[in-house]
């Protein structure tokens, strides 16, 4: 899963 | 979102708050310790470096943002304002917070879920934010009688991980394949960091006398 998705927290 | 996330990031945000009310009010710095601020000023800049490239939400850019400019402002205000900068006390913040530095980005180049400059460098700020505190907590024990503000202000800031960690649990819970193994333990790590700061706040609330850590 994309950088994105997996950082979705601050 | 879910609920212990958006209490967890209204306490950090209450964390820093509290701080800057407590430098551009009675423009003291009295009792911080100004190699936390620097660590957690890396943290943002590291950790948020997808801020004008990935859009989440309005919600998740405006507070990184905040975070971003409190942080560095906090910085600056202990650093340069001509009156605040008068009541840091270097002499007792003496941490060698640059040694907590290197290891951590060791660490994240070793461990981490993906090799490319983005996610060492978010896995690095996840490393560095565990042991971001360890200046202030020593700090807090040199220093005699801590202020209301400081103690709410340690307080909030590792009240608001643990809130994280709830909705973590939430989360694996809730959502398939929702494990990061890493986020997890260094969150833990941070939060079990805060354990006797947080036993001796309850008491000097429970007993409502002044707050103070054992040497």
């Amino acid at each position: 899963s994309g950088y994105v998705s997996r950082h979705d927290e601050l | 979102m879910n609920i212990f996330r958006l209490a967890g990031d209204m306490t950090h945000l209450a964390s820093v708050l509290v701080l800057l009310l407590k430098i551009h009010t009675i423009k003291s710095c009295a009792g911080i310790s100004l190699k936390t601020q620097e660590l957690y000023a890396l943290v943002f800049a590291t950790r948020y470096l997808d801020l004008f490239t990935d859009y989440i939400s309005l919600y998740n850019t405006l507070m990184k943002l905040i975070f971003l400019v409190s942080s560095f402002s906090i910085v600056w205000y202990i650093r340069h304002h001509k009156i605040v900068r008068r009541s840091y006390d270097k002499d007792q913040d003496t941490f060698r917070h640059y040694f907590l530095v290197l290891p951590c980005f060791l660490l994240a180049l070793v461990i981490n879920e993906k090799f490319t400059v983005k996610e060492i460098m978010w896995t690095f700020s996840l490393y560095l934010e565990a042991v971001a505190i360890l200046p202030q907590l020593v700090l807090l024990q040199r220093t005699r009688n801590i202020d209301n503000l400081t103690g709410q202000y340690v307080f909030l800031l590792g009240a608001y991980r643990s809130l994280y960690i709830l909705n973590w649990i939430y989360r694996y819970f809730t959502e398939p394949h929702y494990v990061h193994w890493i986020t997890w333990i260094s969150g833990l790590v941070q939060t079990l960091l805060y354990a006797d700061f947080f036993y001796y706040y309850f008491q000097s609330w429970k007993n409502n006398v002044k707050l103070e850590l054992p040497a």
